[in-house]
C-alpha cells in the first residue's frame, strides 16, 4: 500500500497544481507531506499561493477563494480516482460571475467523462445543464418534480 | 459505474413516489428556497449507507420520515432506491455480470433499516464495501452538502491524509 | 433588570412574530422561555412554522430557510433596540430571487430609520442602493475603492 | 449616533490610505472574490476592539497589518478609525456635547495596539463601553460576518438568552 498510496499523492498533487491555476488564472497549488520522512503515517498540508499575493495562512483566503480552492483539489482527486458520481449541492453560492464562468467551463470539459448532479440557484449553471429538474412545492410541504424551461 | 436513476418515497419532502432519471453529462436541480433540493441530496447520502442523523440534518434517525403537512398525514416509512448501470466496466467485485445494481434502503417508524442490492436482502456493510475506495460512499470526497464546500480546505493534515488514502 | 429583560423579551417576541410572516408570507415565529419559572435565568428557545408545513426542528429547515429565519430575528431585534448601524456579509447568498427580493423590500423600509451595510454579490441587492463603494484589486493584492456604475 | 466615516490604511489588504464616507440608508459593498469586501467587515469589528484572532480570520492579531503582495513590502502598522456623527441625540453617556465621535485603533508588529476616542488615547474598555447594549459592539447582533447568517439560529438556548440581553 506504500507504493499505491505514493503514487496517488505523486498524481493528485500534480493535478492539484494543474487545476488550480486554471481556476485562479494563475497562482500555484501544492499537497505537501507534514513529514517527509513518514510517508505511511504523515499528516497532509494544502499549500495554496493566489495570483499576484503572498502565500498566507488559508484562513485568510475569502469566501470565493476557499471555495475555488476546494473545487480544484475535489475535481484534481476526482480526475486520478474518478467515483461514479459528482453531487455538489450551492458550491457555485460564494463565487462572482467569473468564477461561477471559469467553474462552469471546467465542468462542461470534465462532464464528457463524468457525470454531475449540481443543485443550484445561479442561471449561468443552470445553462450548462444537459437535463434540468425543477423541484417544487405547489402541494403544501410535499415535493414533486416539474419540468423546466431556460427562458432564452 | 454510471448513475442511472433515483427513487424516492416518503422521504423527507417526498411523500409521493418521485424518480429521476439520470443521463451522461450535466443534470442541474432547481428550484426555490425549501423546496426539496437538499432532500435529493440526503437521500442519496442514506442509501449509500450513511447512519449518523446529523450528517441528514435530523436529530433522530426517524426524522427522514415523512413527517406530516397540511397537505397530508404522516407517513410510516421511507424508501430509497439508487440504480447504476454497469456499462463501463468498472463493476465492484462480485457484480461483473450484471447490467445493473440496485440499491434500496428503506426505515420504518422504529428505526429499523433493510437494506437491499437488486432486492436480495442484504447489510449496510454490503453498500459500504460496494462503494470503498471510490469516493462515492456516503462520506466521500464525490458529495459536496450545503454549504460545506470550504470545509475540505480546513481539514487538519490527518483528516487530509484519509481523503487522499481513500483515493489511493 | 427584571422588568428590562421581560419588557425587551415580550417586544422582541412581538416584532418577530410579524417580521417573519412577513418575509415568508405566513408561517409563525415565536421566543419562548425555556424554563417559564425562572424569568431571570431561563435560556431562550426559537420556534417556527413554515407556512404550509409542520413545525420541525430548526436543524431541518433549509439553508435559505434558515438565512430567512434568521434575518426575521435580527431585524426584530433591531426593532426594539436600534444599533447605529447594521453590517451584513452576504447574508443574501442563500436566497432564491423571490426571497431577494423580499429581503430587499424590508431593508428598504428600514433604511429610512436605520444604516445599512450590505455586501453583496446579488445584483437585485445592489440595485436598492443609495450608495455604491466597487472595491479592487487591479494593483496585486491591493485593495482599492472605485466608483460604480450600475448598468441599466 | 449614525455612521460618518471609515478609514483604513495598512489593515489587511488595505495597503493604501482609504476613506468610505457613509450617509443615510443603504450602502452596498461590491466586487470580485478576494477583492476586499470582507476585510472592512473585520475592519470594523477590529476598531470596535475585537481581540480574538480567530474572529479575524487570522492566527495572530499582526495577520491583520498588511503582510506585503506582488505590489509592496509587508508594512509594519495597521490604522483604523471609525467616526460616528451625534445627530439624534443617543450619544453614549459622557459623550452627549461631542458632534462626532472618532475611534481609532493602531498596532504594530510587536502586537502593541493603541486606542483613542477622538484621537484621546484611551482603553479597549473604555471602547467596548461606548457600544455596550448597542448591538453594535464587535460581536453585537448588528454585524454578521460572510457565512455566518445561519449561526443566530442554531443558538443555544443560553447563548440566545445573552442576545436577547444584550437588547435589553
Ligand atoms: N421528515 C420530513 N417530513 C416532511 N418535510 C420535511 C422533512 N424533513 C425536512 N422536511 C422539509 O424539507 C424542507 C427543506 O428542504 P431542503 O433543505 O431540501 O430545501 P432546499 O430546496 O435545499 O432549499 P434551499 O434552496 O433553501 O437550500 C424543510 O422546509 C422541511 O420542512
Ligand atoms: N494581512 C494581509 N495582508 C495582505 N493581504 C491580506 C491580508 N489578510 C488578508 N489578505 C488578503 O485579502 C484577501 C481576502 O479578502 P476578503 O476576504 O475581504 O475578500 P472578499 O472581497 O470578501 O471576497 P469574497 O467575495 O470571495 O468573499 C485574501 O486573498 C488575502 O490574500
Ligand atoms: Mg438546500
Ligand atoms: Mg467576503
Amino acid at each position: 500500500t506504500r507504493e499505491r498510496f505514493s503514487k496517488a499523492f505523486e498524481e493528485i498533487n500534480a493535478k492539484f497544481g494543474e487545476v488550480f491555476p486554471r481556476l485562479f488564472q494563475g497562482g500555484r497549488a501544492a499537497l505537501r507531506l507534514v513529514d517527509e520522512e513518514n510517508l505511511l503515517e504523515s499528516g497532509i498540508g494544502i499549500f495554496v499561493q493566489l495570483p499576484g499575493k503572498k502565500s498566507l495562512p488559508l484562513g485568510s483566503l475569502s469566501g470565493g477563494e476557499k471555495a475555488l480552492t476546494a473545487i480544484s483539489l475535489i475535481f484534481s482527486i476526482f480526475l486520478v480516482k474518478p467515483s461514479p458520481f459528482c453531487l455538489l449541492d450551492e458550491v457555485d453560492a460564494p463565487l462572482d460571475d467569473a468564477n461561477v464562468d471559469r467553474f462552469n467551463a471546467l465542468v462542461r470539459e470534465m462532464s464528457h467523462r463524468y457525470q454531475y448532479l449540481l443543485v443550484t440557484h445561479n442561471k449561468r449553471t443552470m445553462e450548462l445543464a444537459d437535463v434540468l429538474y425543477g423541484i417544487t412545492m405547489e402541494k403544501h410541504g410535499i415535493s414533486r418534480t416539474v419540468s423546466v424551461k431556460l427562458n432564452a | 459505474m454510471k448513475l442511472k436513476k433515483l427513487e424516492l418515497i416518503g422521504f423527507k419532502s417526498f411523500y409521493d413516489k418521485t424518480t429521476f432519471d439520470f443521463s451522461a453529462g450535466v443534470t442541474a436541480i432547481v428550484g426555490p428556497n425549501g423546496c426539496g433540493k437538499s432532500n435529493i441530496v440526503d437521500a442519496v447520502r442514506w442509501v449509500l449507507g450513511e447512519h449518523a442523523p446529523s450528517y441528514l440534518r435530523s436529530k433522530v434517525l426517524e426524522d427522514v420520515i415523512f413527517a406530516g403537512s397540511d397537505a397530508a398525514g404522516p407517513l410510516g416509512m421511507a424508501e430509497v432506491t439508487l440504480t447504476f448501470a454497469n456499462d463501463n466496466g468498472n463493476a465492484p467485485p462480485g457484480y461483473e455480470s450484471y447490467a445493473e445494481i440496485a440499491i434500496t434502503r428503506r426505515t420504518f417508524r422504529d428505526g429499523e433499516s433493510e437494506f437491499s442490492i437488486n432486492k436480495v436482502p442484504c447489510r449496510l456493510k454490503d453498500i459500504a464495501e460496494l462503494f470503498l475506495d471510490t469516493g462515492a460512499g456516503a462520506r466521500g470526497y464525490a458529495i459536496v452538502a450545503q454549504g460545506k464546500i470550504g470545509e475540505i480546505v480546513e481539514a487538519r493534515p490527518d483528516e487530509m491524509r484519509m481523503i487522499i488514502e481513500e483515493a489511493a
